[in-house]
């Protein structure tokens, strides 16, 4: 079934916005070879009680929202990273050890309600 | 926002925010292993994050650890037909304890190879130092690692320790010491131009670095691979 949703409250909708993460900012540059930066995005946005089964939501973030309209106490799900994904990092220590390693999760590649 | 920062620091297993004086040379194995991660994570290829297919090895985390030895007998005598002798040293103390080590190569650096450098044919000899062999007095070779006759100049080198991983997984020792010596093979093209082969040897002790890759796994971190049916 069609959901009746105006075009400027889709933008508001929870969905994945873009940030790069560049490790000048941060002083980091200063011990990190490689990357200079990353797109690491991240999540945003609203999860109304209506549409929460259609915004990528998990089975308990949809039993969350039944339970906010039944008792408000219960907080609304909110608009998390659903799927994720790592990065290799080349660095230098303070040993001038030289240093490639994996980190999970440092890249948002879904967002959706939890 | 600092105190942020350093949480998320020793997430990503660092006691500290490094701070070096000067990025070392990154070797080309490193960049390659990098490169092709970061070309398959944006092509959305899925990879095995404890797995080293360039080094064919198992492994979450790899480090390029610089040698902090030092040369020995700088006064040797001429007549004898020793290049030079270094004593190479390694500090494994940052490897977590958590960590099983399943590569260790030893790099050597032997200078640029250039038409104009050909020299005489080298002898490389190593040979481990038992830990604390080297406190106190000058180390003595132990147990022969490998003994390799290259053309000069060549380049790299490079030595597969997989002993050294054996042992430093049940002992888990704090360092590792080598002890190196190079020799200038006689050859009767370099009689009477011993000037020469002395040139050809100060030049190595210049060029000569050498550095200890270690690839390590993190058992908590990568779950065992599957038993082949």
């Amino acid at each position: 079934a069609a959901i009746s949703v105006s075009q400027a409250s889709c933008k508001n909708l929870c969905h994945r916005h873009q940030l790069f993460i560049d490790f000048r900012d941060l002083g980091w540059h200063k011990w990190i070879i490689a990357p200079k930066g990353f797109m690491a995005n991240y999540c945003h946005g609203d999860c109304p009680s209506s549409l929460t089964m259609y915004l990528n939501s998990s089975n308990y973030a949809f039993l969350q929202t039944l339970m906010h309209t039944v008792d408000p106490a219960v907080p609304q799900a909110v608009c998390v990273p659903t799927k994720l994904s790592p990065i290799s990092m080349l660095y230098q220590d303070n040993n001038d050890n030289i240093i490639l390693r994996h980190y999970e999760d440092m890249i948002v590649d879904e967002c959706g309600c939890g | 926002s600092h105190f942020q920062e350093h949480g998320f620091l020793q997430f990503l297993g660092l006691e500290k925010v490094p701070s070096p004086d000067r990025f070392l040379p990154v070797p080309r194995i490193l960049r390659t292993i990098f490169q092709d991660r970061e070309a398959a994570a944006a092509g959305g290829i899925p990879q095995d994050l404890c797995y080293v297919k360039e080094l064919r090895v198992r492994g979450n985390l790899l480090r390029l650890l610089p040698d902090q030895g030092f040369f020995l007998n700088s006064q040797k005598s001429s007549q004898d037909d020793s290049c030079l002798q270094k004593f190479l040293y390694f500090n494994l103390s940052d490897i977590k304890v958590k960590e099983q080590l399943t590569m260790a190569q030893l790099g050597l650096e032997l200078g640029p190879s250039s038409y104009y450098n050909l020299g005489p044919e080298l002898i490389v000899t190593l040979s481990v130092v038992e830990p604390g062999g080297w406190e106190g007095s000058d180390p003595k070779p132990g147990r022969m690692l490998a003994l390799h006759s290259v053309p000069w100049p060549q380049g790299a080198l490079h030595f597969n320790l997989q002993d050294v991983g054996k042992d430093w997984n049940s002992s888990r020792p704090k360092n590792l010491g080598f002890y190196l010596e190079i020799l200038a093979k006689d050859d009767s093209r370099y009689s009477g131009v011993k000037f020469q082969l002395e040139d050809a040897c100060a030049r190595l002790r210049h060029s000569l670095r050498a550095s200890l890759l270690v690839v390590t796994l993190n058992p908590e971190q990568c779950h065992p691979s599957r038993r082949r049916r």
